[in-house]
């Protein structure tokens, strides 16, 4: 078990250590101590580089002492002849001896207590991104004001996700902006429009400083777009390099910026704004759109009438125009309804009279009336032909919808009066 | 018809047969209406017709058009209370409404009305046709349909008539009459109601209006007054469109 202090003797000690021995200590304090190991004795055999004899001092695969000879305590008040601390844990003190002690030296004594690591300082390495907080057996990390320390403990970033931005124009910045972004930080946000809007992103040139490409050309920060499967980016360096205007196809967009723990740049400013999709203008046949226009977009309703003699029938309504709206999808509403000639069907029919089945009963068509001649003729002279019109009615010039009439010729006998006159 | 000869009802299409008991003609001048004589119609409202017939056999009438009377329009100048003395003729017309249409043909046709346009102002010596199963020279009627051709002649002449035991200056006579024939050509009893046809003028094909209707005579085979159409054309139109259907307007 670990444990917060030690004694380390050699062989025999205080007589003379064996020859011929090697023996080791593995000393272990509880984590987050360092040890410090001193000597308070040391009389082992002197040699080039303690060759003979030695007592080993080894932190990991690093030696950190070899010590030999003798050796007295250059301050009086204290016993000590050589301490080492180090900000291990761990420590290994091997003793060796060769094969003859005929001086009888007495080897070593040493103690070895846990000491307090001040993580913040102790190393190269600075454990935390900001603020460093030793205690003892360990240290925590903290951060500044609206910054939070992330899952390792280490580093801090700033809190900048989740923002969703649902307006049809709008501005997104990094952190700060124009000031410098924050370090160690991941800021998501996401662009959520209406359905039938798709997200143009536009960037200035100038809005852009993020700190620029390693050699290898990997951004340390970086800025990206992620629009479904579509993924803009990473962008990074001063200037912005991609295209000034970057149409997603996307009603919605991930905008995602990622920060590593150093850099000094200002950052970014986008702009953004929803772009309705367009429906198709169809030159549909027999029939004007209101309003006309070059291009039609989400949300644009048309009425759409049908020329003269054309109607939509929805059911069994006929009627001469329509409303379509310009769909989320880039359909049009209503987009079967369609504008046919109207269908005056078989016109009726006529005491005393007739009419030839006309090849079609459509709008534009001509049928003809006439009487059982010789005995009927007809009331109104040219009053026989009608045609189909845009209301559905067959139609006369002079009668208008009125039905001809047959009506009975007069005053014709089908045989002359042969009189045998006396 | 005295004078006439057997003629067939294709030259008179128009010719409508009255069987007793009023045994008369009429005219018919549109699939709905008979004109006729007033004194035909007067004491039966509800006459029985036929049209299409060359003959009134009853095994023949079966062929022939029934027209059935919905009611009877006697013009209002007719004299109702005379009739068993009549003496005045005035006004002797009288239309009849049908309940059925009549089905036009090369049988049944009707005749034309006169316009008020002086055209057709019937003038003297002026031809016309009279057609009917009335009397005859020989028979007190006839199963045949006969006509005969006969002229306008001032009305003077039918003045002159003396028929036996009739004292013809005792008759009225008004301008509402035509008189028409001829020695020996005239209409009888029995022809009653039947038209006096005249061409149109001005009409390249033969083309007849009713210029008059069989009236009344002192005598037989002389001259004929015949109740001049004309000067009724306003009260039949009025008639006519006051008492038609709605499909018929």
């Amino acid at each position: 078990e670990p444990t917060l202090h030690g004694e380390i003797l050699s062989p025999n000690y205080p007589q003379a250590y064996p020859n011929e021995v090697e023996q080791s200590w593995d000393l272990e304090v509880p984590e987050g101590y360092g040890i410090r190991l001193y000597f308070t004795h040391l009389d082992i055999e002197l040699s080039e580089d303690c060759a003979y004899d030695s007592v080993r001092i080894i932190s990991g695969d690093f030696e950190e002492g070899k010590l030999c000879g003798q050796r007295t305590s250059k301050n009086p008040n204290s016993p000590i002849v050589e301490e080492f601390q180090v900000p291990s844990n761990k420590l290994r003190v091997t003793f060796t001896s060769d094969f003859s002690n005929e001086e009888r030296f007495t080897g070593f004594a040493a103690y070895y207590v846990a000491v307090d690591i001040d993580e913040c300082t102790d190393f190269v390495d600075v454990p935390c991104s900001h603020f460093c907080n030793n205690f003892l057996g360990g240290y925590f990390c903290s951060c500044p004001p609206e910054y939070f320390l992330h899952d390792d403990m280490k580093t801090c970033g700033v809190n900048c996700s989740g923002e969703v931005f649902t307006e049809l124009i709008g501005e997104i910045t990094s952190p700060n902006y124009p000031s410098p972004y924050p370090e160690n930080s991941r800021c998501e946000y996401q662009i959520l429009l209406e359905k039938g809007f798709q997200v143009v992103v536009t960037m200035r040139r100038e809005d852009f400083d993020v700190e620029p490409a390693d050699s290898e050309g990997n951004c340390p920060d970086s800025l990206v777009f992620v629009a479904g499967d579509r993924k803009f980016g990473p962008y990074c360096g001063n200037g912005f390099p991609g295209p000034l205007k970057i149409e997603t196809k996307s009603n919605t967009l991930d905008v995602i910026f990622q920060t590593d723990h150093a850099g000094e740049q200002k950052g970014w400013k986008l702009r953004y704004y929803g772009d309705p999709i367009p429906c198709p203008k169809e030159t549909g046949a027999h029939s004007v759109w209101e309003p006309d226009k070059a291009k039609y977009v989400f949300k644009d309703v048309v009425k759409i009438t049908c020329m003269e003699g054309f109607e939509v029938v929805q059911g069994n309504v006929g009627s001469t125009s329509f409303y379509s709206t310009c769909q989320n999808n880039g359909q049009w509403s209503n987009s079967k309804l369609k504008c046919q000639p109207v269908d005056c069907s078989l016109p009726e029919s006529i005491p005393h009279g007739s009419f030839e089945e006309p090849a079609n009963t459509l709008f534009g068509s001509v049928i003809r009336y006439t009487c059982e001649e010789p005995y009927y003729s007809m009331q109104t002279e040219g009053g026989g032909d009608y045609r189909c019109t845009g209301n559905g009615s067959w139609v006369n010039e002079l009668l208008g919808t009125e039905l001809p009439l047959c009506v009975p010729v007069c005053g014709v006998p089908s045989e002359p009066f042969v009189g045998t006159q006396r | 018809i005295f004078g006439g000869s057997r003629t067939k009802i294709q030259s008179f299409p128009w010719q409508v047969y009255f069987p007793p008991p009023s045994r008369a003609g009429g005219a018919l001048i549109d699939e709905y209406w008979v004109l006729t004589a007033a004194h035909v119609v007067e004491n039966n409202p509800y006459p029985v017709m036929y049209a299409g017939t060359t003959s009134v056999v009853t095994s023949h009438l079966a062929n022939a058009q029934l027209l059935t009377a919905e009611q009877v329009f006697i013009h209002p100048g007719w004299d109702m209370d005379s009739k068993d003395s009549r003496k005045n003729f005035d006004n002797d017309i009288a239309l009849v409404r049908l309940k059925e249409p009549v089905k036009m043909g090369p049988m049944v046709s009707p005749i034309c009305l006169p316009s008020n346009s002086v055209e057709f102002e019937p003038l003297e010596g002026e031809l016309g046709l009279i057609s009917g199963w009335g009397r005859t020279e020989k028979r007190q009627s006839v199963n045949q349909l006969m006509g005969a051709k006969l002229p306008i002649v001032p009305l003077k002449k039918c003045q002159e008539v003396e028929g036996d035991g009739v004292n013809i200056k005792t008759y009225v006579f008004t301008d509402n009459m035509i008189c028409a024939g001829e020695k020996g050509t005239d209409s009888c009893g029995g022809d009653s109601g039947g038209a006096f046809a005249v061409q149109h003028p001005h009409e390249e094909n033969p083309k007849f209006y009713v210029a008059g209707l069989v009236s009344w005579g002192a005598k037989c085979g002389t001259y004929g007054i015949y109740t001049r159409v004309k000067n009724y054309v306003d009260w039949i139109v009025q008639t006519m469109q006051e008492n038609s259907t709605p499909s018929e307007d």
